[in-house]
């Protein structure tokens, strides 16, 4: 159960956005 | 994080998870017998408003971030 490329670069997108969506809420 | 027991049920099953996709709802439905649709989805959506979950590979997978 491998993930394409495309894949791994949308969930790594997903994550960061999320990891961005935090600090603010911290913020 | 001052999570209802139901977001912290749904936080830990989606952290546990060590698939690369992360945990579907359908899984977390499964783990989760005892809790509706309804409260799964707020929970999710609780998680994901503060930065605490992501999606994947569509929109009924989530890791944690």
């Amino acid at each position: 159960n491998t993930l394409t490329p495309e894949q791994k670069r949308k969930i790594e997108e997903n994550r960061l956005k999320a990891l961005a969506r935090r600090a603010e809420r911290l913020a | 994080y001052g999570f209802t027991a139901n977001q912290n049920q749904v936080f830990n099953l989606i952290k546990s998870c060590s698939l690369a996709e992360g945990i579907s709802v359908q899984n977390l439905r499964t783990a989760l017998k005892y809790m509706s649709l309804y409260d799964i989805r707020n929970s999710l959506q609780f998680l994901i408003n503060e930065g605490h979950i992501f999606s994947t590979v569509d929109e009924n997978h989530f890791k944690a971030t």
